[in-house]
């Protein structure tokens, strides 16, 4: 454990309870995807199948349920709770297009051909493009609530602090998880536009962000 | 169940 892996996963942590709280006090989920939700609960739950396996540490295990917990509670806001406030009309992406290659490149490149790493792998690749309805979605309606972009912030954020830790890990203990760093890259550089469009919209005192 | 690789990242 590094300050820049406890940093990221607060991160992570605190986007997951922003999302959460503005659906919760609003009590509604306009301009949220969905399927972005869906996806992040399916990636929990391919990646933490090692809760019943491995034991790493307190930490590892109670932020694993956490975030499970979490994600399934925003799900649950989102398409049973406060399912008439869902955009589902412009939360179109067709995620078909992201499940089948990243289920055809978790068969091809993994560390083991069994199950569990396979799911693993699966979960990692797709954790890099999960976000992509979500992006999608502000780009077709054009705009996103200033709470949405913070949780954006920080999802991206925590991607960052990531690679920060994959950095630290290379050289104090020679670590280094191909997988891992690869589809970390590519999905902190998925974050990269909306982080300039954050700063130059959302940091300058507009209430919402609107595309150019 | 130790051949699975060790991930102790989240």
């Amino acid at each position: 454990m590094n300050v820049f892996r406890l940093a990221g996963d607060v991160s992570h942590l605190v986007a997951i309870i922003i999302l959460l709280l503005k659906i919760w006090r609003s009590r509604s989920c306009a301009g949220i995807s969905g399927k972005s939700q869906l996806l992040f609960a399916l990636v929990f739950t391919t990646r933490y199948l090692d809760l019943f396996t491995v034991y790493i540490s307190a930490y590892n295990t109670i932020m694993k349920v956490v975030f499970l917990a979490l994600s399934y509670a925003t799900v649950y806001l989102i398409y049973m709770r406060f399912r008439n406030t869902y955009d589902s009309e412009n939360d179109s992406f067709r995620v078909e297009f992201l499940l089948v290659p990243v289920i055809g490149l978790s068969f091809l490149e993994h560390y083991a051909f069994t199950p569990m790493e396979v799911l693993w792998t699966f979960s990692i690749f797709l954790e890099a493009v999960a976000i992509m309805p979500q992006l999608f979605m502000i780009t077709k309606t054009g705009e996103a609530e200033s709470i949405t972009t913070h949780y954006l912030f920080f999802l991206g954020l925590y991607r960052a602090l990531y690679i920060a830790n994959w950095v630290w890990r290379y050289h104090t203990e020679g670590f280094f998880d191909q997988i891992a760093v690869v589809s970390g890259v590519v999905q902190t550089i998925f974050y990269c536009d909306f982080f300039y469009l954050y700063v130059t919209k959302v940091v300058q005192g507009r209430s919402k962000m609107s595309l150019p | 169940l130790q051949d699975t690789h060790p991930h102790d990242e989240l």
